[in-house]
Parts: structure tokens; sequence; C-alpha cells
């Protein structure tokens, strides 16, 4: 996935089954984004992989004061890389028997 | 700072924690 500056990891182990996993996001190069965010820390939340979609939940941080609406698009792209790296690796782990 | 925890007001809960010094890319 492309160095957009927001990190955005499992926050637990994939089990491959439930839809909701959570994840976690940070700042990791504060210079790739226009806002100041020295200190944002790391943000977990829940995120439903089948029902919602990453714009959606950018601009929930971007209302809960995180992120400056000028930063939207690159957290949404940064939750996207990661939720498409999920669900890719869903696809190729075949559960035994399936 | 400790963990804190912010409720959008569609109800999904975010919880903030500090970002680990191993974390942070080398600041110039």
């Amino acid at each position: 996935a492309e160095d957009t500056g927001v990190r955005v990891e499992l926050a637990e182990e994939d089990d491959g089954k439930k839809s909701a996993i959570a994840l976690k996001l940070w700042v990791e190069d504060p210079k790739k984004l226009k806002g100041k965010y020295k200190d944002t820390g790391v943000i977990e939340f829940s995120y439903d992989l089948e029902t919602e979609v990453p714009d959606g939940v950018a601009q929930e941080m971007v209302e809960s004061g995180f992120f400056l609406e000028s930063d939207a698009k690159i957290v949404a792209k940064s939750i996207r890389d990661r939720v498409a790296l999920i669900k890719w690796r869903r696809e190729r782990t075949v559960a035994p028997g399936e | 700072s400790a963990t804190s925890q912010v409720v959008h007001s569609a109800g999904r809960k975010f919880i903030i924690s500090p970002v680990p010094e191993s974390r942070l890319k080398e600041l110039p």
C-alpha cells in the first residue's frame, strides 16, 4: 500500500469470519498531511467489512475532531488500502473443508 | 496521556491511546 503518512493496522487477530473487525489508525508521518497532528495518538475503531465504506469512517473522524476535512481523503485511502488487504487475505485463506 | 474515548454521533466509538515511540517515523 502507498505510504500516505497515515498508518492503519489490525487491532485484533482476524479470524476471517466476523464482519466487524477492530482497526487502529495513527499519523505516522505528519508532513504528508495538511493539518497539524502532533499528538493525535492511535485511534482504535470497529469497522464492518460488509456494510461500511472507508469514506464514511474518515468523515466521522473529521466530525469527531481528529482530522481536518482537507485530510479526509488521505485517511479514507489509508483505511481502504488496509481493508482491501484484509479482504484479499481472507479470500486466499480457504478454511479446511471449504 | 492515558487512553480516552470519543463516541461519534452516529454511534461509532473511537478509543484513543498514545502512539508508541517505536511507531513514529524518525522526525528530522
